[in-house]
C-alpha cells in the first residue's frame, strides 16, 4: 500500500503546491514511484508540471462526481516515476454537487482504496506506487477534508510570516478532528518551513517560535525563498528539473531524503 | 450611500488582506470614513487590526446566518474614521448553513442596504460611512460571491508570480458571472500589483503583461515588497501606523490617492 500524504494548509500561499510538486519530483528522482493528485480547483500543480488544460479531459473532478477510477484519470509529467491526476476548474463545485450524497467525506478514501487493491500501477509502469501526494487548496472545505481523510499524514508547509503561523492553531484543530470522526490514522508528519529569506528578522522569530512548540515535528531542512523556485512554473517543470543547483532544489532533494527516512522511523 | 469595494483574488497570499487593512487607513488618514468587512473565516483584517478573539463576540457570521444588524456588530479600530466587522472561525461553515436558504447569495448584500439606509453611521461618528471594504478568502466560494453581489466594484491584488496570472482569467470570468446573474452594476475597479520585487526578473515580466492585457484597468501604484509591511501585523497595527516612512506604507497612500481619483472618474 502506498503512504498518502497530504499537503494542507488554509492560509493562502504558502508553498503547498510548490512542495507538492518539488517533493514528488525529488522522491521520483531517488527512485520512488509517486502519484500527484491535484485536488485545488486553480490547478497550479497540473500547470507546473506541464499540463495543458486540453489535457486535463478528465480530472479530480471525475474521481470526485462521477465516480471514474483514479487510473482512468492519470497522466505522465515527463519525469520517471511521476505521474499526476490533473485538476479542473469545475472541482469548485463539488461542495454544492455532493452536498446531500452518502459518504461525500470518504469520496476520496474510497476510490484510492479501489486504486491500490488494483495494482496501484500508473500506465505502462511496472513497479506500484510507493508515494501519493495530494495538494489541496487554501481552504478547510469539503476538498480539503476528504483529502485528510484518505491520507496517513499531513505535511504543512508554513511560510514563516506573522498572518501563517495565526492560522496554524486552527489547522492542527482540523486535523484532530478529521481523526477523531472520519480518519483515526491521520497524524501531522512534519511542518515544512518555507520561503525563508535569512535577512528578515520576522522569518527567524517565526520559525523559532515553531519550533519551540512543536520540537521535532518541524523538518530540519528549510527551502529558502529563490527566485528560481517562483520562475520554473512558467515552464511547466519543477525547480529540480528548470535549474537542478539552484539552493531551492538542492533544499527539497534535502527534504525528500529527510522524509524518506522520517517514513522509515514510524 | 458608500462606495463598496471587494478585495478578490482566489489565489492565496497575493496580498488581500494587506491591502484591505493599509487602504483601509490610507483611505481614513485622508478623511474618508471607512468601514471593512472582513469576510474571511481565517481572521487576518481582524488580527492586523488589533482585534483579539475575545472581542470577536459579533462578527460577520452573525451578519451572515442570524441576521444581526451590520451596525450591531462594528468595532472601533483605533484609527480615526475606520471601523471594521470583525471574522470568526465558524464562517467556515455559511456555505453549508446557508444552503437552502432563500436569497443565499444576497445576504452581505440586504444587510448593508439596511445599514446604508440607516444612516450608514458606525459607533459615535457623525460622518457617515464613504467606503466599504470586504476582505474574502482566497476562493470562489458563497462568500466571495456575497461579497461581490454586494458591490460596486472589485479591486484585484495580484502577486507578480506565474501562478497568480494563471487565476486571473478565472477570476475575470467569475466576475462577469455575478455581473450577468446577480449584480449589473459589479465592474472591476482595478488590479493592484503588489509584493513587487525590482530585482526579480520575473515580476517584472509579469507586470508587463498584465499592463498589456489590462491597460489601464491596472493601477499606476505598485506595492514594493517590504519586511516593514509583513512585520506589522503582529503588532496589531496597519504598516502606515506601525511605520508611516516605510516604501509600503508610502505606496499604500499613493494607491489611496489614486483610488478617489479614479473614483472621482467613474
Ligand atoms: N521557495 C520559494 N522561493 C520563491 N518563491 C516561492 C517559493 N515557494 C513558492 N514560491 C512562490 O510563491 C507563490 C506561492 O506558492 P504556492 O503557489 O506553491 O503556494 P500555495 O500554498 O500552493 O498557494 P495557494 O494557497 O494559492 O494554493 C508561488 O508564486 C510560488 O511560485
Ligand atoms: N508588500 C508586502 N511586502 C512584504 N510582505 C507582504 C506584502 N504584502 C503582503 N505581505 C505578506 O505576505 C503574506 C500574504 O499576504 P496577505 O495575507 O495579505 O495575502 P492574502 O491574499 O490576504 O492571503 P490569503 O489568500 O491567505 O487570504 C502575509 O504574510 C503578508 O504579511
Ligand atoms: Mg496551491
Ligand atoms: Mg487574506
Amino acid at each position: 500500500r502506498p503512504r498518502v500524504i497530504v499537503m494542507a494548509n488554509q492560509k493562502g500561499g504558502v508553498g503547498k503546491t510548490t512542495t507538492a510538486i518539488n517533493l514528488g519530483t525529488a522522491l521520483a528522482a531517488v527512485g520512488e514511484q509517486v502519484l500527484l493528485i491535484d485536488l485545488d480547483p486553480q490547478g497550479n500543480a497540473s500547470t507546473g508540471l506541464g499540463i495543458s488544460q486540453a489535457q486535463r479531459v478528465r480530472s479530480t473532478y471525475d474521481v470526485m462526481v462521477s465516480d471514474t477510477p483514479v487510473e482512468a484519470c492519470v497522466l505522465a509529467t515527463g519525469i520517471p516515476g511521476l505521474h499526476i491526476v490533473p485538476a479542473s476548474f469545475d472541482l469548485a463545485g463539488v461542495e454544492m454537487e455532493l452536498y446531500d450524497v452518502r459518504r461525500r467525506s470518504y469520496r476520496m478514501r474510497d476510490q484510492l482504496s479501489r486504486f491500490c487493491a488494483g495494482g496501484p500501477v500508473c500506465g505502462n509502469d511496472v513497479k506500484p506506487i510507493s508515494y501519493v501526494l495530494i495538494d489541496c487548496p487554501p481552504s478547510l472545505n469539503l476538498l480539503t477534508i476528504n483529502a485528510m481523510s484518505a491520507a496517513d499524514a499531513v505535511l504543512v508547509p508554513l511560510q514563516c510570516e506573522f498572518f501563517a503561523l495565526e492560522g496554524l492553531t486552527q489547522l492542527m484543530k482540523t486535523v484532530e478532528l478529521v481523526r477523531s470522526s472520519l480518519n483515526p490514522r491521520l497524524e501531522i508528519q512534519g511542518v515544512v518551513l518555507t520561503m525563508f529569506d535569512r535577512r528578515n528578522n520576522l522569518c527567524g522569530q517565526v520559525a523559532e517560535d515553531v519550533r519551540a512548540h512543536l520540537g521535532d515535528k518541524v523538518y530540519k531542512t528549510v527551502i529558502p525563498r529563490n527566485v528560481r523556485v517562483s520562475e520554473a512554473p512558467s515552464y511547466g517543470k519543477p525547480a529540480i528539473v528548470y535549474d537542478y543547483k539552484c539552493a531551492g532544489s538542492r533544499a527539497y532533494l534535502k527534504l525528500a531524503s529527510e522524509m524518506i527516512r522520517r517514513e522509515k522511523q514510524l
